[in-house]
């Protein structure tokens, strides 16, 4: 494992500690998208199909159940703790996040490495995770005001991508046979969603302002 | 060839 990949996997962690830390210390869950939530956790439990058929290390294995558990915690709170349901913005998380399922599920059936059941699944969830920020993305456009927490759990998730965009970098030069189109490919268009929230979040932090998008 | 299958990445 090189440094850019353990970078990516630990900003994502710490954008989930920063999610989990808004909601648990504000009892609040206002400006999170539950659409782009649910939509993580379809991408874990469909990606992470693996844990039962391979083994790849300890690291692996903890960091899928913790994504797992974690994604599952944000939703069961969001959708079933008295005090932080009340304060989700339903109206403005309108997004119609089946489409996203969808669409993904039947690029899956034609773009693949295997036709068998996990591959497929696998392809699925790497399609699904390259879309699963947009309903967050258009809630924090359509809210223009963003607290600092959300703010930050944005930041760090597309940092996150950007790490793995240089891990595949550093992979295709180090590794003689590393080629994962599919992975790739994704992980490029899923950054280049983070890169219009990117540009104003880093105005924002020059000019030492509150994080707003424009309408 | 074998082992650039394994999905090693989260």
């Amino acid at each position: 494992m090189n440094i850019f990949r353990f970078a990516g996997d630990m900003t994502h962690l710490i954008s989930i500690v920063v999610l989990l830390l808004k909601i648990y210390a504000t009892k609040s869950c206002s400006g999170i998208s539950l659409k782009t939530q649910e939509l993580y956790v379809i991408v874990f439990l469909a990606r992470y199909l693996d844990l039962f058929t391979d083994f790849i290390s300890v690291y692996n294995t903890v960091m899928k159940l913790v994504f797992i558990g974690s994604s599952l915690a944000i939703v069961w709170c969001m959708r079933m703790h008295r005090a932080v349901k009340r304060t989700y913005d339903k109206e403005l998380d309108t997004f119609r996040h089946y489409f996203l399922v969808l669409g993904s599920f039947v690029l899956a059936l034609l773009l693949h490495e295997k036709f068998t059941f996990q591959e497929i699944f696998w392809a699925f969830s790497i399609y699904l995770e390259a879309v699963a920020i947009l309903p967050q993305l258009v809630m924090l456009q359509r809210s223009g005001n963003v607290d600092n927490l959300t703010g930050q759990y944005v930041f760090f998730l597309g940092a996150y991508r950007a790490f793995y965009i240089l891990n595949w970098i550093y992979r295709f030069f180090t590794e003689p046979h590393f080629s994962r189109w599919i992975a790739c490919l994704s992980g490029l268009v899923q950054t280049a969603f983070y890169a219009d929230f990117f540009y104003y979040y880093f105005i924002s932090w020059k000019n030492n302002a509150k994080l707003q998008l424009p309408a | 060839k074998e082992e650039d299958d394994v999905k090693d990445e989260l």
